[in-house]
């Protein structure tokens, strides 16, 4: 029994209220990786750092987290464009930010997958729009309250970024705001019924390889205090 | 004139004691992406008077010292880290949200009285 209160007050200090079970790991981002590297290679090297300032992101900040995309494909032959190649609602869960720490990065990234694009010519559109009142759940018809980002991408390949920081502090302002994101991928450009056979392998097998996730950056004041007040 | 403190075994004086954590003892391996362990040295032994000049030591802790062979009833001089370095963990939680945190002044590199 003392070990087990003995770990969860070290889990309490790590932040965790018990110890996590995540059924499988997530894929870390070569981004986190590098910045542990960083930190471990300056630690041990005795290089003094600032815990509070993520270099490579150019962000203050001491802790940073990976949210998975928890949304859905939506199907529905209502939407607006007939060139629609795949609709889906984007949603990540900010409840584990406490609110004292504060938003220094939101950065919403699109992994696309591998190139396996035909080369078709046609350009794709990749429209991304701020969901803010859905009309009716089940026959999920969103109503996108803002297109906040319009992006045209020549067959669109790799990581996309987008900062969603102004989102993200609105949305951990007010849990109720977060309804998600509504991303649609359009296909633009004229196209013959060959072509037409083609897209739609290729849509389906964009929502095969689609992968979200937000990485947010958040500054704990009580633990990163102006260097100046910490000198004096 | 300094007393000479009865000779002290090197090992009974104040240094680091290396010991590392393996998460998976613990079982954290599950959910601690990396590192895979954690240095958990802590600072042990002797402060002895005749040593504090060389033991890394403040100059408090040599007047306490000093103090003490006067005075035994005033404690020695305590062992205590005097060089630290942070580490970072990267895990998983509960949602399935990987997490990059920092912790200053968790590893013990040096000790001194």
């Amino acid at each position: 029994q003392t070990l087990q209160f003995r770990e969860h007050v070290f889990l309490k200090f790590l932040g965790l209220d018990k110890v996590p079970s995540p059924q499988k790991f997530q894929p870390v981002p070569y981004i986190m990786k590098k910045i542990f590297q960083d930190q471990e290679t300056a630690a041990t090297t005795g290089v003094s750092q600032d815990l509070c300032y993520v270099k490579e992101l150019g962000v203050r900040g001491n802790v940073l987290r990976l949210l998975p995309d928890q949304g859905f494909f939506l199907y529905s032959e209502n939407f607006s464009q007939a060139s629609s190649c795949l609709q889906k609602l984007l949603y990540f869960n900010l409840s584990a930010i406490k609110d004292k720490k504060q938003l220094t990065m939101a950065q919403l990234g699109l992994d696309l997958g591998p190139n396996t694009y035909y080369n078709l010519g046609p350009e794709m559109e990749l429209a991304l729009s701020l969901v803010q009142e859905p009309h009716v759940w089940g026959r999920f018809i969103p109503k996108p309250g803002k297109m906040f980002v319009l992006q045209s991408v020549p067959w669109p390949q790799g990581v996309l970024y987008f900062n969603l920081l102004d989102v993200a502090k609105d949305w951990n302002d007010n849990h109720q705001k977060n309804l998600g994101l509504f991303l649609e991928m359009l296909v633009k450009g004229d196209r013959d019924a060959g072509v037409n056979f083609q897209l739609e392998d290729i849509c389906a097998s964009l929502r095969r390889s689609l992968h979200a996730s937000l990485l947010v950056v958040t500054l704990n004041p009580e633990q990163c205090q102006p260097s100046s007040r910490k000198r004096r | 004139a300094a007393i000479p403190a009865p000779y002290a075994s090197c090992k009974n004086l104040c240094h680091r004691h290396q010991l590392f954590i393996n998460f998976r003892d613990l079982g954290w391996h599950k959910w601690i992406i990396a590192p895979k362990g954690f240095m958990a040295n802590y600072c042990h032994g002797d402060c002895p008077f005749s040593m504090t000049t060389s033991l890394n030591s403040s100059n408090y802790a040599f007047m306490q010292a000093l103090m003490h062979v006067v005075d035994p009833a005033i404690p020695q001089a305590v062992c205590i880290p005097t060089k630290l370095s942070p580490i970072s963990m990267l895990y998983q939680d509960n949602d399935d949200n990987v997490i990059l945190r920092h912790y200053e002044d968790m590893v013990v590199d040096e000790c001194g009285c």
